[in-house]
């Protein structure tokens, strides 16, 4: 996944 | 990271130890939806499938454990504590919320984030988070008195998306310029169900009155 998919969100 | 969502994030955490606090001080769940619980343990375990192939940061595993740790928890407390699982309204938990889990899922498989399995699970995820406090709400209305901390937990719940809310904001203008469909829409009806217990919770605040919410 490309990065700032907000999967590094919670 | 941004103060928004660490605020967020720190709000979502004080929402659960606050219910924690109130399951364990009180020994009782009156007023707590098991519906709801049940609908977040399934968030958390479908969001955080990635919590061993994917790596962010100490902070982010460490959050994650503790969100599915702490659900999984209050769960417990609530279905199998010999003392607590009396009080639990299970007459006044009447919402049907399997039919929340159906159409999340179903939703997450016509539009869903990615055509692949986590990608789904984490879309539902999303969108079952949105709806996940209905049942929740719905007890509130029959419940006849709100204590202070069922209140503050329901609150801090709510309020925890609204700073997500600020957190895309920011995330869009800074370094992602493209709007994140599903997250932000349905972050935004998560946040507009909340909409009416806001402005109860906000008028008992400053009237000092009970929290009551019209039925």
């Amino acid at each position: 996944l490309p990065e700032g998919e907000l999967h590094d969100e919670l | 990271m941004n103060v928004f969502r660490l605020a967020g994030d720190m709000t979502h955490l004080l929402s659960i130890v606050v219910l924690l606090l109130k399951i364990r001080t009180t020994k009782s769940c009156a007023g707590i939806s098991l519906k709801t619980q049940e609908l977040y343990v399934l968030v958390f375990l479908t969001r955080y499938l990635d919590l061993f192939t994917r790596y962010f940061s100490v902070y982010n595993v460490l959050m994650k454990l503790i969100f599915i740790g702490t659900s999984v928890a209050i769960f417990w407390y609530m279905r199998y504590h010999k003392v607590v699982k009396q009080t639990y309204s299970k007459d006044l938990d009447s919402f049907r919320h399997y039919h929340l889990i159906l159409g999340c899922f179903l939703m997450a498989l016509l539009i869903p984030f990615d055509f692949s399995v986590t990608e789904v699970l984490w879309t539902f995820s999303i969108y079952l988070e949105a709806v996940a406090i209905l049942p929740q709400l719905v007890l509130l209305q029959k419940s006849r008195n709100i204590d202070n901390l069922t209140g503050n937990y329901v609150f801090l719940l709510g309020a925890y998306r609204a700073l997500y809310l600020l957190n895309w904001i920011y995330r869009f203008f800074t370094e992602i310029h493209k709007i994140r469909w599903i997250p932000w829409i349905s972050g935004l009806v998560q946040t507009a169900l909340y909409a009416d217990f806001f402005y109860y919770y906000i008028q008992s605040w400053r009237k000092h009155e009970e929290l009551k919410l019209p039925a």
